[in-house]
């Protein structure tokens, strides 16, 4: 019976190049901004970044509100950390009707091209991704780190397109977060689209 | 290059016993 059953694997602990650090924020409008960002959990192999993503809630359950943000160790969620606020963002705006059918999974990509290092040499650029619960459509976000740096910004904006399978037609576009900081009225300037 | 990580290969990993 011994020898029939398989060995007991031993996993080798995949590593990626850079540990990660997944944060929730929860909306609670007694508190301040910052009171209602927590550090969930970090990770820096492929198994513990399964365990965590298996644990927690898929987004498309978690209450209008709400946000995941996947950031590089060292670097925090928001526009003003050193990492971010040179940078800006290519921003995914969905409908209502695709929380049901692309929310989940363009986010899953999300993190694999962020943990899987998608963006070849211009991975080094990429600071996380946010993904926002809200009642009027979701987003989803990925955060770069200097919106000057046309080469890098336009490589990870058509190789993030590209694997969320988003038709040739579609176009996203990047901001800056100083432009989306101080924008009057409801939309801010693209510095790129692809 | 630098190193990437297939998605293929980082979604084989998602059941294994050491991530559930």
């Amino acid at each position: 019976q011994r020898a029939a059953s398989p060995p007991r694997q031993r996993f080798l602990r995949w590593r990626p190049p850079n540990r990660w650090s997944l944060w929730f924020f929860k909306n609670d409008k007694s508190k301040t901004w910052q009171a209602n960002l927590r550090l969930i959990s970090k990770f820096d192999t492929v198994e513990d970044f399964w365990a965590l993503y298996n644990h927690i809630q898929l987004s498309s359950n978690l209450m209008s509100g709400c946000d995941y943000s996947l950031f590089k160790d060292g670097i925090e969620p928001m526009w003003e950390d050193e990492r971010n606020k040179r940078g800006g963002r290519w921003l995914l705006t969905l409908n209502k009707q695709q929380r049901r059918s692309d929310l989940d999974r363009f986010w899953l990509e999300t993190l694999l091209c962020l943990v899987g290092e998608a963006f070849d040499d211009h991975s080094d650029d990429v600071c996380g991704a946010v993904v926002n619960i809200r009642t009027k459509g979701d987003k989803i976000a990925v955060w770069t780190a200097d919106y000057d740096n046309r080469e890098a910004v336009t490589h990870i904006g058509r190789v993030y397109k590209e694997r969320l399978g988003l038709p040739m037609k579609m176009t996203i576009g990047y901001q800056s977060h100083t432009d989306t900081a101080t924008k009057s009225g409801s939309t801010t300037k693209n510095k790129f689209v692809v | 290059g630098k190193r990437q990580y297939d998605r293929d290969f980082l979604l084989g990993f998602q059941f294994m016993p050491a991530c559930i």
